[in-house]
């Protein structure tokens, strides 16, 4: 997908910084 | 070098009952109790204190104390309620209890909402989206030129904020995701659905081995 036609907050979700699966992993 | 004679207390300062918390959010007593070992282990890495630093927060996320994220930082700034710069142990549950399957959409939609309202206006105003955007990409090592940003946005406000006034208000927002409902997908973490079965290394049996 073209970054020009993504929704801004459909990009911003995808942050290694919103992803707290990381917390329950060893 | 002395030796500590004393045990150390079962619970540290800012627990809070399970059963209370378990009363409040989606999980059960066991599940409280087996993220409160979760807690420990997040809450000891660096400083032993039974609160979550930001730099704790860092190093569970990223593997890296020093490693900072805008977002990150959001998500750490959003989970301290009491806004005293650690997470204690109900905030953590709290807060982890809007991500859980069986949490109301209502609350992932609001959650979100205080996680990209960066000044914490009320709203999501045009300079904050954009300011997110370009986190993104840095955080990715993407480079975009700086028109294409501004049309990303462009877009993106324009069919956000329906009522035209340059900023994106709780309302605009509810119902932005309700047409665009993945963007509220990373707010649901599914090992949460049953974490006694899904981490049972984390169900230690703290109140019986003593």
């Amino acid at each position: 997908v073209a970054p020009v036609a993504m929704n801004a907050f459909e990009l911003i979700s995808t942050s290694q910084g919103l992803n707290l699966g990381t917390l329950f992993e060893k | 070098m002395g030796c500590f004679l004393s045990k150390r207390p079962k619970h540290t300062a800012g627990y809070e009952d399970p059963t209370l918390l378990a009363a409040e959010t989606p999980f059960n007593v066991s599940e409280v109790e087996a993220l409160y070992e979760l807690f420990k282990k997040l809450s000891s890495s660096i400083v032993d204190d039974g609160r979550i630093h930001k730099e704790e927060f860092q190093l569970a996320l990223f593997r890296n104390k020093n490693k900072r994220n805008l977002f990150a930082d959001r998500v750490f700034d959003t989970f301290d309620v009491k806004r005293n710069g650690v997470i204690e142990f109900g905030e953590f549950i709290r807060a982890l209890g809007i991500f859980h399957p069986n949490a109301p959409v209502e609350s992932k939609i609001e959650f979100a909402f205080r996680l990209y309202d960066l000044r914490q206006t009320g709203f999501i105003e045009r300079e904050e989206l954009k300011e997110m955007v370009l986190a993104l990409l840095h955080e990715s090592d993407l480079v975009l030129l700086e028109d294409v940003v501004e049309t990303i946005v462009d877009k993106t406000f324009s069919d956000a904020d329906t009522k035209g006034d340059g900023k994106i208000d709780v309302e605009e927002w509810k119902e932005f995701v309700s047409r665009n409902p993945s963007l509220i997908k990373n707010m649901t973490l599914p090992y949460l659905k049953d974490i006694t079965l899904a981490f049972p290394s984390f169900v230690v049996t703290s109140e019986v081995d003593d």
